[in-house]
């Protein structure tokens, strides 16, 4: 932020969004045709504003108390900010992976899910996203419709998505998450391992429970 | 199951085609089948009984007969490989646990390869990589963590005799938590604040003899055990350790990029950063492992809510799928959105760690201190939103995903841990913040 502001930054690719002009407004029209770039674009603004924002509450208690102190009186803005930066990062390599899939019929989900990873963080903090009019409230409720769009979307493939994680029954360890689906008929089985099923009657009855109920 | 199997036939692509984009390839899946087939074949690695069943001894003692027997069949394994084929290997056999080699290999070893001098590899490398001692990392204390500048623990150097004396001068100075300190370890760097000539010069990495090779009971000076059960992780013996002024030879002190001469003359590294890529690379595995199974949670949860049926949405029409309800599908679906963008993020910053790498050797450190900044806020954000999204899962399976048979609570408890080990979260983030503030 320094830097920047100096006007002689020296930023490698991650931060280079710092030292971009700020954009007025979010170029959201509708959530199929809100583009990767657009995507970027809007988060690099509110990670950008925040960031500064951060820096802005650091000088001011800088002018006020000494350099450790104010750091520790602008934690909670800095923390929102690196959120920010790495939120950003998380969106762009997702984009920018997904973008590689050659084959349609991946990318189709594949993008369906950046799209609701995108939008479920943007509608999380939405403040951040409309402070300053960057987004009208229609702009974020037809995000928020991108959201239920893309849950719609994704239902069919939900059980192959998660079946390409390539997770054996043996690394998942757990009955429930069977690759079978045969739950129930395993939970009873499971259930039979439990070391008080090895006696009908545990030692406890002789000696509290059945003492009491004879009283 | 007729409704899952209804489910995989409405999907819409292959899903051999999505893990191979996945994991990077046909050859590496092919690879995880080659593992997965082998670990199967070979009794002696599996649990007698599954694990949740155990008593802590008797977890224990499985962990450690376990690693033995994985670590005499590592040829089986690319073992340079440790973020793809070592990672599967581990998992299929260890579990969501740790045991008493879990530090031997992800720090004690790369610490050796990383900070010692020519001679120091020759003595101390081949030793630890074929198993001839047990070593672990020391470096947390019970009074101090991620702020490594006031670690209490001194290593004082002593000209007339070339020794440092290693000393714990107060209780909050005992190291405590490393993994299988309290009882497996019988070797640990041990990092200790450097003190020659009457001046301090901050925390140093020094190898440490804790036990006797033969008996393993532990050296005179030293004070060491098992710190007691936890959230999870009780496959391993976490320890605790303490010294009482321990002496060792002057070599103790890891020399690659510092020094202390017989005099005890002080030489100081060249470049303080250049620690920073085992770092970066430790976190791109954990980056990783959060994803894998902040996935694994979505992967139950999204098939046991495809053959749950649950109350009726057209009265009459018969229970329906609670994957059908739209709060079950808000629950669960971003959930594994993230994993997959948590995967491709660990995968990116493992190739930008190899860049840097190799621009390092050029001395070229550009790129370094963007990735370890990024690197420490990724570790931050990825480790707590992986064990709220592993939460939500667990709650979305109703009573069931409260029983250990789900695997529920041990994902999470196996996962949560990565928002303190490796750095507390919100020193993280400030650590980023202080980048940013700059640049």
């Amino acid at each position: 932020a320094k830097e920047v502001r100096s006007g002689n930054a020296k930023l490698a690719a991650i931060c280079g969004y710092l030292a971009k002009p700020d954009l007025a407004h979010s170029k959201f029209a509708a959530w199929q045709t809100y583009s990767d770039a657009n995507i970027v674009q809007d988060f690099e603004h509110v990670a950008r504003r925040q960031i500064f924002r951060a820096y802005d509450v650091l000088m001011r208690h800088q002018r006020e108390t000494s350099t450790e102190e104010a750091w520790n009186r602008a934690s909670i803005e800095l923390c929102k900010a690196s959120r920010m930066h790495v939120r950003l990062y998380l969106v762009r390599t997702f984009l920018e992976k997904v973008a590689t899939a050659a084959d349609a019929s991946l990318r189709s989900p594949l993008t369906d899910l950046t799209r609701l990873y995108a939008f479920d963080l943007i509608t999380a903090s939405q403040g951040e996203f409309l402070k300053g009019d960057f987004m009208s409230d229609s702009q974020a409720d037809g995000i928020r419709d991108g959201i239920y769009r893309c849950l719609e979307r994704l239902r069919p493939n939900a059980v192959s998505l998660v079946d390409s994680w390539d997770f054996d029954d043996a690394e998942l360890h757990s009955v429930l998450g069977r690759r079978d689906g045969n739950v129930y008929p395993a939970l009873l089985e499971w259930a039979q391992k439990s070391q008080l099923n090895k006696t009908e009657v545990l030692p406890t009855f002789e000696k509290y429970l059945g003492p009491m109920m004879k009283e | 199951n007729p409704d899952i199997t209804k489910e995989r036939h409405a999907g819409t692509f292959d899903v051999r085609k999505m893990a191979c984009f996945l994991y990077g390839g046909e050859d590496k899946l092919q690879r995880r089948a080659e593992i997965l087939e082998f670990v199967k074949s070979k009794p002696e690695l599996h649990d007698p009984i599954p694990v949740e069943f155990m008593t802590r001894e008797e977890r224990i003692d499985n962990a450690a007969r376990k690693i033995v027997a994985m670590t005499d069949n590592l040829e089986q394994i690319d073992a340079s490989d440790f973020f793809g084929e070592g990672m599967y290997y581990q998992s299929l056999i260890m579990g969501r646990d740790l045991h008493p080699l879990s530090l031997h290999f992800v720090m004690f070893i790369p610490t050796i390869q990383g900070q010692t001098d020519d001679e120091q590899l020759d003595e101390w490398l081949s030793l630890a990589i074929s198993r001839g001692i047990i070593g672990t990392y020391a470096q947390t204390e019970l009074g101090h963590g991620t702020n490594l500048k006031n670690l209490e623990t001194t290593a004082t150097y002593d000209p007339k005799t070339e020794e440092f004396i290693i000393n714990s001068p107060t209780i909050t100075s005992a190291k405590w938590w490393p993994g299988a300190l309290g009882k497996s370890s019988n070797y640990a760097i041990v990092v200790a604040q450097l003190y020659t000539k009457g001046v301090c010069h901050g925390p140093h990495p020094f190898i440490v003899q804790l036990r006797d090779l033969e008996t393993h009971k532990p050296m005179k000076g030293i004070r060491v055990g098992d710190i007691g059960p936890k959230f999870g992780f009780n496959s391993s013996d976490n320890g605790f350790l303490l010294f009482d002024n321990y002496r060792i030879p002057r070599q103790g002190m890891l020399m690659r990029y510092s020094k202390v001469e017989r005099d005890g003359t002080y030489i100081a590294p060249k470049h303080s950063k250049l620690g920073y890529g085992t770092m970066v690379f430790v976190r791109s595995i954990m980056i990783k492992d959060q994803a894998t199974q902040l996935a694994a949670a979505a992967c139950i949860a999204i098939r046991y809510s495809a053959i749950r049926r649950q109350g009726e949405i057209e009265q009459g029409a018969g229970e329906v799928q609670i994957l059908d309800y739209q709060t079950q599908q808000f629950r669960l679906m971003p959930q594994l959105a993230r994993a997959f963008a948590f995967m491709f993020a660990a995968y990116e910053i493992r190739d930008m760690y190899m860049k840097v790498t190799e621009q390092l050797t050029h001395g070229n450190v550009d790129l370094l201190p963007e990735i370890h900044a990024l690197s420490s806020g990724l570790k931050s954000v990825v480790s707590w939103e992986a064990a709220q999204g592993i939460e939500q899962c667990r709650l979305a399976c109703g009573g069931h995903g409260y029983s250990l048979a789900s695997a529920f609570p041990e994902i999470y408890a196996y996962s949560v841990g990565g928002c303190t080990y490796e750095g507390e979260n919100i020193v993280m983030l400030l650590q980023v913040a202080r980048f940013l503030m700059k640049a």
